[in-house]
């Protein structure tokens, strides 16, 4: 899978 | 940001509100699925952990606390406060047979194996089905009162106009979260059958019944 992305939704 | 992401968010926003004042003025949560609730508390607060590793924005940030503690305040008048009116008679979802297997899935499909990763996907899963023990409450009882059509139509629409904030985003910046998308497809799905039953009687001003 790719990576985790930065969580800037709710 | 975009609009409908922001519309999105506030359409989140009034339904977690409604749901609170609805209980509150009428001291009763008749007619709520408790087990929704605690879904969504749990939804909540596995997807926000990255409120103690992370600061985005002052609004992510303020939105996160306002959603997480309403979803605890919700919870702690359903199943406290005002737990003699509380229905669990027709609040009968297993909810096991979601948060089993969604749990499952969370391990085997995500962006990263790693805890707060696997606990975010969780909770993205986990809030797409979490709306089921209400709707098979309402399809037990054959009724809703209109303030909880409302709830539930501002909660349905959130993640619809969270579609097309995804859209837009592809489109605009090229962003693209397939775990998000697939599971906000599905939750989206989940309303539409209600959507339907809401804009052909409820706003008609009609109570919100299902035939016998």
């Amino acid at each position: 899978d790719d990576d985790a992305v930065p969580k800037d939704e709710l | 940001m975009n609009v409908f992401r922001l519309t999105g968010d506030l359409s989140h926003l009034a339904a977690i509100i409604i749901l609170l004042l609805k209980i509150w003025k009428s001291r009763s949560c008749a007619g709520i699925s408790g087990k929704s609730q605690i879904l969504f508390a749990l939804v909540f607060t596995t997807r926000y952990l990255d409120l103690l590793t992370s600061f985005i924005s002052l609004y992510n940030t303020s939105m996160k606390i306002i959603y997480v503690g309403c979803a605890y305040a919700t919870v702690y008048l359903i199943y406290a406060k005002f737990r003699a009116t509380y229905d669990g008679n027709h609040d009968t979802f297993r909810v096991e047979f979601l948060v089993v297997p969604v749990g499952g899935l969370a391990f085997l499909v995500n962006h990263d194996f790693s805890p707060l990763e696997i606990l975010w996907t969780f909770s993205i899963y986990l809030e797409s089905v979490a709306i089921l023990p209400q709707l098979f409450m309402i399809s037990k009882t054959g009724e809703a009162e209109t303030i909880t059509t409302h709830y539930l139509f501002c909660l349905g629409v959130y993640r619809a106009l969270y579609l097309f904030n995804w859209i837009w985003r592809f489109y605009f910046e090229g962003f693209f979260d397939m775990i998000a998308i697939v599971a906000g497809v599905v939750q989206t799905i989940l309303y539409c059958d209600f959507f339907y039953l809401y804009i052909t009687k409820v706003l008609k001003g009609k109570k919100l019944s299902l035939p016998a």
